[in-house]
């Protein structure tokens, strides 16, 4: 499988609709302190289903929704969408193109899709849970993540571990 | 699943040694089991001894040294299970400019069978990138995505320079 | 000792704000006692707040924003009690080149009564050093102290680059 | 006061003598990943009299001591000397200038002069203990005390400015 691309929509400092283009080897993301570079990456977390908070450098999940600036007002619904090339069938669904959705509405309410079509959360993460691509492993790497492998708490490089067996 | 994980840090071993060896240039690596009777519970130690240094313990490594360390552990892993994308954020921040050149140089090995993002500051790596992407924020606390450079055509320092006002 | 500390607080809120508005250029910055009443033993709590944002904890704030807060915070420290000298090591490795320039301009200022030993990665405070040092490792595990350039004169990015190897 | 210069043998990374020559205004530190430049700063704090091995990157004193390399044998005593001008009378002695010895054998006995003089650890901190300049101060900052003194603990912070009090 390949990423296509990524759409954003009121999640976090996103609050138009944005597009991310995936291309095939090595894309670079630059920009000055504070422009919305993690936050990129935050989003393509929280569309393959991550619900550890703290992932996302947050306490509740309504956080992730566009909170408004000094002159826009915040937004109701935070919208992440991921468009994937599956032609060579590594994902285990019988399309050849799939777009994973992900809503969340400030009444806390949560909308969950695949090829438009609702489902669960769980179909997402399962859809995903083989691959190597889960909203857990190892292809997702940050700073603090570098630390945690190393350190004396054993807990975080068994994880890694784990995922890779 | 005892059998599956051993089998899995015995290849992870086998890739961390590599790993290691094409980022620190010389040098040992290990993982060890602590308990080896008790794979699923055990303690996983990591060793890493610089060329020519004897370091006793992975607190005593400068900085540079425990993130190479850790990006040698990840790739290691990577390589017993690849992802089929690899989203990385500012991880070449604390390294200095050969070992950023010698972590671009397996990068752009795996880049052939998998799609890296890499978030950065680095202009080595943003030079190694294919694909440059800038985010913005020119309407305070409101990011854009917008594109630099594809596959390296025309564009220079300037007009990332430009990014930052 | 409840009045100094006090007293210390207030002065440190303002060069904190002082400071923030150098680094932030615009934004709001506040230390907070949440009990006014115990000074001794109650939780200070930061606010940062830059430019058109409103982050509505510490922890949504990126990379880069974070550690130019706590450096804002730590100047203002400084500014109640300076030191005769201050020793940072590789501090300026999340901030952006615009960031960093700015956090320099703080530091000449500062540097006509303190001594400044800054070590770093980054070309940009590597050139804005009146005196610049070079640890070297020619022998595996011998560290050798180099002087490379005194009162910038003569010295080139080559000489530094000659401390890789 | 001003620091002059700063003496270490057998300490870390650095078993020969070497020196460290402090000049006005703003110096940088550079060189590769590992050769020693934050061991520089763990010496300057060791003379000033740190004891808390954890910011010394060790979990026993002893492991400031050279530990030899592949080819080198360990050394049997660490030693550092900071050389200070004292003409304005800023430090709490008679002394227009002081230097400041500190020594450690890996039986562990210490020892500890102040212008060759034998005294106490305590003589030593008492001397710095009021100038900002203790080993507990703002004065030498390191990446990890960025996030420190920004997290949800409070410990970190409210030791900061207690000691600008
Ligand atoms: N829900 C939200 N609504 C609006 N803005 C938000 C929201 N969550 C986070 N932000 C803003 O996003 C910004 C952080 O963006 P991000 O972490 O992506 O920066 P970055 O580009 O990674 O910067 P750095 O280079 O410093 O790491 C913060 O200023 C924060 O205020
Ligand atoms: N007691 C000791 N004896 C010998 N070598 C030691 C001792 N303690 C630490 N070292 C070595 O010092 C090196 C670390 O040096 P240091 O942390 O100063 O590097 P650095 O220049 O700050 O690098 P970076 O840029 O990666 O932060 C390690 O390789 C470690 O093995
Ligand atoms: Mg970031
Ligand atoms: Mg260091």
């Amino acid at each position: 499988m390949y990423l296509k691309n990524l759409e954003l929509v009121g999640f976090k400092s996103f609050p138009e609709k944005s597009q991310f283009l995936f291309n095939k080897g090595i894309t670079s993301i630059v920009g000055p302190n504070g422009c919305g570079k993690s936050n990129l990456l935050d989003a393509l977390r929280w569309v393959l289903g991550e619900q550890r908070t703290s992932l996302l450098r947050g306490t509740k999940m309504e956080e992730v929704i566009f909170a408004g600036t000094r002159t826009l007002k915040p937004l109701g619904m935070a919208e992440v969408s991921l468009n994937i090339d599956n032609k060579d069938g590594s994902l285990p669904s019988q399309y050849g193109e799939l777009t994973v959705s992900r809503r969340l509405y400030r009444s806390g309410e949560s909308e969950y899709l695949i090829n438009k079509v609702p489902c669960r959360l769980k179909d997402i993460t399962d859809l995903f849970a083989d691959s190597g691509v889960g909203a857990h492993a190892y292809a997702i790497i940050q700073q603090e993540m570098v630390d945690a492998i190393l350190s004396d708490k054993n807990e975080e490089r068994r994880f890694l571990f784990e995922e890779a067996a | 699943a005892k059998a599956m994980f051993l089998e899995t840090i015995n290849k992870a071993r086998d890739n961390f040694k590599q790993m290691y060896q094409e980022l620190f240039t010389g040098g040992e690596a290990d993982i060890i089991l602590e308990d080896e009777s008790d794979p699923l519970e055990s303690r996983i130690e990591i060793v890493s001894r610089p060329r020519g240094k004897k370091p006793l313990t992975i607190t005593q490594l400068s900085g540079g040294e425990r993130a190479l360390t850790a990006i040698s552990l990840l790739f290691a892993l990577y390589m017993v299970k690849p992802s089929p994308f690899c989203f990385l954020d500012e991880i070449d921040a604390p390294l200095d400019d050969v070992n950023v050149g010698r972590f671009l140089k397996i990068v752009r090995t795996f880049a052939r069978q998998t799609q890296f993002v890499i978030i950065t500051h680095n202009k080595i790596t943003m030079e190694a990138a294919d694909t440059l992407y800038g985010v913005t924020m020119e309407e305070p606390g409101v990011s854009k995505v917008v594109a630099v450079r594809f596959k390296k055509e025309a564009e220079t320092d300037d007009t990332i320079l430009d990014l930052h006002y």
